[in-house]
């Protein structure tokens, strides 16, 4: 474990926690995207399907329970907590997850280390990861009206991917072997998909201003 | 088999 994969999860952890928070306490939802957390729903099940087999830390199985839990609570709020759920955006979250899932689905049985079903499934699990934020960007660019807790959220999401990409740059010098292009390639295009939403952020902490994005 | 591929990053 070094610095930068530690500080990966903690922003991973902080990303979640902050979402929670906004919706466990001021009991909204406003401006998050329930397919995206559906889709960090089916994303951690099927990467961690290995949970109870391959043990790696316990600091590792905590951590896939916590992401687990948390996700599975967040749409249990949004989908039936009376409160939460008449905050949600409904007519604005239409992205459809077959148009994301199915492309998923259809490349990790192309593109996989193993042809085995926890092979492609941790391999779908990546792909999916990738473009799991999409609805969320979509969300926000409609809505326009971001709140702090939502704008932090998003940012901490892609802080966390930042680090991974410093943790897999780290770890290929420092470790012989350690090459894995479908992770690398599917974190990238992870990465790059907050790009822009990371450049408005910036503009708007510098300006001092609320964050809004263009039209 | 190559040690470094098992899954040890969440």
């Amino acid at each position: 474990m070094n610095i930068f994969r530690l500080a990966g999860d903690m922003t991973h952890l902080a990303s979640v926690l902050v979402l929670l928070l906004k919706i466990h306490t001021i009991k909204s939802c406003a401006g998050v995207s329930l397919k995206t957390q559906e889709l960090y729903v089916i994303v951690f099940a099927t990467r961690y399907l290995d949970i109870f087999t391959s043990f790696v830390s316990i600091y590792n199985s905590l951590m896939k329970l916590i992401f687990l839990g948390s996700s599975f609570s967040i749409v249990w709020y949004m989908r039936y907590h009376k409160a939460v759920h008449r905050t949600y955006d409904r007519e604005q979250d239409t992205f459809r997850h077959w148009f994301l899932m199915l492309p998923c689905i259809l490349l990790a049985l192309l593109i996989h280390e193993k042809f085995t079903f926890f092979e492609v499934m941790w391999t779908f699990s990546l792909y999916l990861e990738a473009v799991a934020i999409l609805p969320q960007l979509v969300l926000l660019q409609r809505t326009r009206n971001i709140d702090n807790l939502t704008g932090q959220y998003i940012f901490l999401l892609g802080g966390y991917r930042g680090f991974y990409i410093l943790n897999w740059i780290y770890r290929y010098f420092t470790e012989p072997h350690y090459v894995h292009w479908i992770t690398w390639i599917s974190g990238l295009v992870q990465t790059l998909l907050y790009a822009d939403f990371f450049y408005y952020y910036f503009l708007s902490w510098k300006n001092n201003k609320k964050l809004q994005l263009p039209a | 088999p190559n040690k470094s591929y098992e899954k040890d990053e969440l």
